[in-house]
């Protein structure tokens, strides 16, 4: 306990909001649409206790104990996408054909302490 | 940009390697995009983030095939005969397609021939014309397998027509999958004629050009590709 340290709610592991715009890597004269798109990243603490709302494993609940006995040997659990969901992309190939191409895991939904 | 850069080009291959590409492409000769592309990719941005359920992940709904690459593409093949018709042959073109664009994991589930004309010729010519073009059986359409042997080209597709439509639609999956062997793809002959030869022979030379008149509006061929990259659909699996 003499580790505790309280964490505020908006510190807690959650999907912050990220828009990736396709401009800003110097993809917009290939890809066609869609210009960008909300694809989100987790960020935040996954602290001792682990609460149900964190989607934490057992393996990070009993991780968050080791660390609170022993800081500096054992990390805390780490805040990570648990559910993603595929976004299509639509754009030209390298012989100028036009591509609608389905990607899997793009836009986090929900992040949790793994 | 700046941060690809700074990573050096090897690790943009990677990256590029991941997302299923070989290279950065770098459109030369940018094509319009294909309205039925547009069509599929516009429906699925109205679906909310996450709607979409695993075991239809890589599927193609609208086409009712498994799959999650669709690609349009373009016919790279050479008129053989056109203008002036001195025979029943209104047109007749080599229809070629690069399948090399498709990478080795890559399974063909569906490809669909588009042959489009600009307009319906048909609909504004005169009422004569449509009359002389029901009696000769109007025009007749022909695909053929190109194989090595010149004297071997297998009738795939024949087609006649009362009416010339925008665009006519044919199922080529079991063909273009002997595609996928860069020997083996020697592409297509698309052949439009007036009706049988005999019918032809029947027409006056004035008639007989102006019934290939109406296929001057031809514009182009496109062949859509749908395939499925397993690698790429494992993780919807497992999740199921």
């Amino acid at each position: 306990s003499s580790y505790y340290t309280p964490v505020t709610p908006s510190n807690l592991c959650k999907p912050r909001r990220l828009y990736i715009s396709f401009s800003d890597v110097g993809w917009e004269n290939w890809i066609i649409a869609p210009q960008g798109y909300m694809a989100n990243y987790c960020l935040g603490e996954c602290p001792f206790p682990l609460t149900a709302e964190l989607n934490s494993t057992n393996h990070a609940i009993l991780q968050t104990m080791v660390h609170s006995l022993d800081p500096e040997g054992t990390p805390q659990p780490c805040c990570v996408p648990v559910r993603l969901s595929p976004i299509s992309i639509l754009y030209y190939d390298n012989h100028d054909n036009v591509v609608l191409r389905h990607y899997e895991d793009m836009v986090v939904d929900e992040c949790g302490c793994r | 940009g700046a941060a690809l850069g700074a990573a050096g080009s090897g690790q943009e291959a990677s990256l590029f390697q991941a997302l299923g590409l070989s290279a950065k492409p770098a459109p030369t000769a940018p094509a319009p995009v294909p309205s039925v592309l547009w069509r599929i990719f516009q429906r699925r941005q109205l679906q909310p983030p996450g709607a979409s359920a695993p075991d239809r992940a890589c599927r193609v709904e609208e086409l009712n095939v498994p799959g999650n690459i669709i690609r349009v593409l373009a016919d790279q093949g050479h008129f053989i005969h056109s203008g002036e018709p001195k025979t029943f042959l209104c047109l007749e073109k080599r229809l070629y397609f690069n399948f090399s664009v498709l990478e080795e994991g890559e399974q063909l589930t569906m490809a669909q021939l588009e042959i489009n004309f600009s307009h319906n010729s048909y609909h504004t010519s005169s009422g004569r014309q449509v009359f002389e073009l029901r009696l000769y059986q109007a025009l007749q359409m022909s695909l053929r397998g190109m194989s090595s042997h010149m004297y071997n080209h297998k009738l795939l597709v024949a087609q006649s027509f009362a009416q010339l439509h925008k665009s006519l639609l044919f199922n080529l999956t079991e063909v273009a999958k002997g595609w996928r062997t860069p020997s083996k793809n020697l592409g297509l002959i698309l052949e439009i004629s007036v009706g049988s030869r005999d019918s032809a022979m029947a027409l006056p030379p004035r008639r007989l050009q102006n019934l290939c008149a109406s296929i001057d509006s031809f514009l182009d061929t496109s062949l859509l590709v749908v395939s499925l990259n397993q690698k790429q659909c494992q993780a919807s699996r497992k999740r199921r």
